[in-house]
């Protein structure tokens, strides 16, 4: 089973 | 002040419909060396960021740096006004709430101007790592956007895997399954055309579908679409601006939960 990840588990707030 | 004239407002017309299947709104940042746009989606899986640079406009002046938030909604009503020949400017004025839109036929027979409310957005800027990806595949945008449609009707998410070989595009659900492979094109005649990949290291991720689609909006702005991949880190999907920019999509992928 997977799960959608968010762009925050890889990128920082700049 | 802040003015921008293209002469191919079709250009901008493209752009807002490359984007407004993800965002409502996004602050468009102005300066000298262009405009820029950084936006996630609502669910923070998807993240738009749009490069057009001040060379590529017939004109441009940018005395001070602004940032202009627009409701793309409002955006594309007055962009409707524009015929796909006219010039159009972006004007604004130093610290303005509004943002002007100036649409001139060719002949310059008929000149309108529209007047926007500009927005005051929460920014939420990412901070996005130069990146050496281990695949880069370049494929024709129409060829993507057939193959993200067709298998969108099969499951929910399309895995995607590439090797040296060529690339597969894969998706299953209640109906039965689908796989889409493609080929490395052996020999370039037309390099809209071909299919090719560099790859340093295999990669098998899992997307969304429905964000795939909603990329594929920007078809109509390149001939080609460039997909870059590495294990464990979000696509980037970039399409060429003509000569004026890019339009790149980061897309978070699914995880074994």
């Amino acid at each position: 089973k997977t799960k959608q990840a968010t762009l925050m588990n890889f990128f920082k707030k700049s | 002040m802040f003015e921008a004239r293209l002469v191919q407002s079709s250009i901008l017309k493209k752009v807002l419909e490359a984007i407004k299947d993800l965002l409502n709104e996004a602050t468009f940042d102005c300066s000298d060396s262009g405009i820029q746009l950084q936006a996630m989606d609502n669910s923070h899986v998807s993240l738009v960021s749009m490069n057009l640079r001040s060379d590529g406009f017939d004109k441009y002046r940018c005395d001070r740096n602004i940032s202009m938030g627009m409701n793309l909604g409002s955006m594309t009503k007055i962009l409707k006004c524009a015929a796909n020949e006219d010039v159009v400017t972006m004007k604004a004025q130093d610290n303005a709430d509004t943002v002007t839109f100036v649409f001139e036929s060719p002949n310059q027979e008929k000149v309108s101007d529209y007047e926007m409310k500009l927005m005051n957005l929460d920014q939420e800027h990412l901070g996005i790592p130069e990146t050496e990806y281990a695949c880069v595949v370049r494929l024709p945008a129409g060829e993507f956007a057939r193959i993200c449609r067709d298998l969108s009707q099969f499951g929910e998410s399309v895995v995607i895997s590439c090797t040296k070989e060529g690339v597969k595009f894969s998706s299953a659900g209640d109906i039965g399954s689908a796989n889409i492979k493609l080929a490395q094109t052996s020999n370039v005649d037309k390099e809209e055309l071909a299919v090719t990949v560099e790859m340093q290291e295999p990669v098998t991720l899992t997307f969304a579908s429905r964000y795939l689609n909603s990329f594929t909006k920007a078809t109509s702005l390149s001939n080609v679409v460039q997909l870059s991949m590495s294990p464990d880190v979000p696509l980037v999907v970039e399409y060429r601006i003509g000569e004026i920019g890019h339009i790149r999509y980061y897309l978070a992928p699914k995880i074994e939960d």
